[in-house]
């Protein structure tokens, strides 16, 4: 299935990723509320490691996003 | 910590290994859980039991993708490991991705390492912001025992001290880079980024952006000592030297050059030094100068010889380093030079000495280096 708009494949990455660690609700949105909830999860993690939290996914978010890390969420209740 | 607390309500918990990873010899596996459940015993009265049969409270396993949980691993790198927190039936489950490669050595991944890491959420951990936890998620190693003081503060609010076993020393926190009292061990170049050393950390600082990345020097060089003195790039050799002790070692962009640790009195120091505070190349000269207790050496790079004359009294040299307390500075922990100035760092302040008009320019705090 073509991709939604032209999300990349490092906003499709940053999407499981916070899906996974920060609660990110799965399934498709409106497109201006999914940036919207996307960039308050982006902020959220850009916090938890001490970024500048500029709920942008820049390069520094990336890295970290793409480090070797437990399973386990960092903010979501885990069940 | 997890919503709610979850914990065991009792002190001896069960655990059974129900497979094992091909990666290393079953007795290895088995060493790398003891230890790791040790980790969370030694700082709490809890007690774990091995089972060899049964249903365990931690049941311990490798899979790999989708491995019965409905909780996927991702291949190999990204996702190591997860575990769930205290509970019935898959509570306190442990899960390994056999997509990684094991190790109990440096090499990545560590068992031991993610095994206490995933134990303290088996015990009802959450995760933790401080990059010198074990409880952080990202993967570091670090030799040594495990647990910050902000682990050991966690896991005995959960279920109290050890009541018989003495103090363990906790592993130090991750340095603040704003404290405004902040000191470095060392800084250098490297290829256009700034690394900044202070503890068992370095700031990695890129051009382009404001933000420094901590890391844990073991993690990125695990051959590396805990703790690093004094560091340099000579542009033109394309390396950096660090220096530890009476070793240094020799990076080629991260990667260390075979051949070191070589021993600094190679250099021309005599063996009554022990220690290196600050190095800094001169790239307009050619030289490097080091810095050791209250004296500095001029090092010539092309004929790899110490320039006669030399060590000089870093005070005569360098006046007009002055201390808030209007003492003169004598030491210096770091150095690093730039179109024509040299920094040189004491304590929380770094002093901008112009090279050719031999005085002081500026004095700054030492965390401006870190865009504070």
């Amino acid at each position: 299935e073509p991709l939604p708009g032209n999300k990349t494949e490092k906003w499709l990455f940053a999407e499981r990723y916070l899906r996974r660690y920060y609660g990110m609700q799965p399934g498709l949105l409106g497109t201006s509320k999914s940036s919207d909830v996307m960039t308050e999860k982006i902020r959220a993690m850009q916090s938890f490691y001490k970024l500048e939290v500029t709920g942008k996914l820049d390069h520094n978010t990336l890295q970290v996003m793409k480090k070797p890390r437990c399973g386990v969420p960092d903010v979501a209740e885990y069940n | 910590l997890f919503p709610k607390k979850l914990k065991w309500q009792k002190t001896l918990v069960t655990f059974r290994i129900t497979n094992y990873t091909p990666d290393l010899k079953k007795e290895d596996v088995d060493q790398a859980i003891h230890d790791a459940l040790k980790v969370w015993s030694v700082v709490t009265p809890l007690k774990f039991k091995k089972l060899h049969e049964g249903i365990a409270d931690i049941m311990i396993g490798f899979g790999r993708r989708e491995h019965g949980d409905h909780n996927p691993f991702d291949g190999p790198e990204g996702l190591l490991a997860h575990a769930y927190a205290p509970g019935e039936g898959l509570g306190g489950d442990t899960h390994f991705d056999e997509d990684e490669t094991w190790t109990k050595d440096s090499h990545t991944y560590n068992l031991f390492l993610v095994a206490a890491h995933e134990f303290g959420h088996a015990l009802g951990m959450g995760h933790s912001k401080d990059p010198g936890s074990l409880m952080y998620p990202v993967y570091s190693y670090a030799q040594g025992f495990p647990l910050s003081e902000d682990d050991i503060k966690g896991i005995q609010e959960l279920y109290g001290p050890n009541p018989d076993h003495k103090k363990v020393k906790p592993k130090p926190e991750a340095p603040n880079k704003c404290d405004p009292e902040l000191s470095i061990d060392a800084v250098t170049e490297l290829r256009g980024e700034k690394l900044v050393f202070k503890d068992r950390f370095f700031w990695r600082l890129h051009p382009q952006f404001t933000e420094p990345e901590l890391t844990l020097i073991q993690s990125t060089w695990p051959q590396l000592p805990k703790k690093v003195n004094a560091a340099y790039e000579n542009l033109e050799k394309d390396i950096v030297i660090i220096f530890s002790g009476i070793r240094m070692w020799a990076l080629n962009g991260y990667t260390l050059v075979p051949g070191y640790p070589k021993y600094i009195h190679r250099l021309g120091f005599p063996k009554s030094v022990r220690k290196i505070d600050a190095a800094v190349h001169i790239d307009d000269t050619g030289k490097t100068l080091f810095f050791t207790d209250e004296d500095y050496w001029s090092y010539n790079e092309q004929s790899g010889k110490m320039d006669p004359g030399y060590p000089k009294s870093i005070k005569d040299d360098f006046p007009g380093m002055q201390e808030r307390d209007g003492d003169e500075v004598d030491e210096v922990d770091a150095a690093s030079y730039k179109n024509g100035y040299l920094y040189l760092f004491h304590e929380n302040l770094q002093y901008e000495y112009s090279y050719n008009k031999r005085k002081v320019a500026r004095i700054m705090r030492t965390n401006d280096l870190l865009n504070c």
